[in-house]
């Protein structure tokens, strides 16, 4: 990105949802992103098995956030021993829901000439974190102020050796979006507010204090079940 | 003036968190 420009959301090394042994020979490795509002499953297919593989196919099992293919697996030519290709299965949010644990876990079928397989895989949260998910301000304090302190959860992040306006710009690439900036007492203080695909609302307080590579982060959500993901998120972005 | 008085009421929740 160059200078002003927003850095794109945070996208999890690829890793191996399934092992070829699982696979009869069939190796998926894979991880999500979210590109231009798109939610993109990428995934890396290699036979090693000793013949052809065809008839790639996948679904889902029902998940908490509804994710769900928006098209059919694309591949388009027979996958030949020892060959790798890449694919991206474009996603949208409205499948049948059902509450995962954890949250984030998908069940994924995929079959092929040989036969069904079958793995689980967790996506991060932030790739359900929408572009207008920026609160009116006059909103966002009616809203912190309505939510009850049982539904508050707080956070570490240690080792994070941000600004408090670089740390702000990196969530921003991730549809965090900061409202407003107060310091006091010399800690830098952000008001930011991030709305999930599904129309709920997550309200934050970032601390940060110059020369305390130790984060504090207070998650009010209505739906505080989804604070513990969402903290997750703001880890990984902060730290990647 | 309701973005005076926006800007007053972040200030005094960020206060409020600091020294509750």
């Amino acid at each position: 990105a160059g200078v002003g420009m927003p850095m794109g959301a945070y996208s999890p090394p690829k890793t191996v949802w399934l092992p070829a042994m699982k696979g009869k020979g069939l190796e998926i490795s894979g991880t999500f992103a979210r590109r231009a509002g798109v939610i993109q499953m990428e995934m890396t297919l290699t036979n090693k098995a000793m013949s052809v593989m065809t008839d790639f196919a996948i679904q889902f099992n029902r998940n908490s956030f509804g994710l769900a293919p928006a098209g059919p697996l694309q591949v388009l030519t027979p996958l030949s021993p020892n060959q790798s290709i890449e694919v991206t299965l474009p996603l949208n949010t409205v499948g049948p829901v059902m509450k995962m644990d954890p949250l984030n876990n998908l069940q994924v079928a995929v079959k092929n000439n040989i036969d069904v397989f079958y793995f689980s895989c967790q996506y991060p949260i932030s790739m359900l974190f929408v572009e207008d998910g920026k609160m009116e301000r006059q909103v966002f304090l009616a809203t912190w102020k309505d939510i009850s302190n049982d539904n508050e959860a707080q956070f570490q992040i240690k080792d994070c050796h941000l600004s408090s306006d670089a740390a702000s710009n990196k969530l921003q690439g991730s549809n965090i979006f900061t409202i407003a900036k107060r310091t006091v007492d010399g800690q830098d203080m952000l008001y930011q507010s991030t709305k999930l695909s599904n129309g709920i609302w997550v309200l934050a307080e970032l601390r940060v204090q110059t020369g305390n590579p130790t984060f504090t982060v207070c998650l009010k959500c209505r739906a505080p079940e989804v604070s513990q993901c969402v903290f997750q998120s703001y880890e990984a972005v902060l730290k990647n | 003036e309701l973005e005076d008085g926006l800007d007053e009421a972040f200030s005094r929740l960020a206060e409020s968190r600091t020294n509750p």
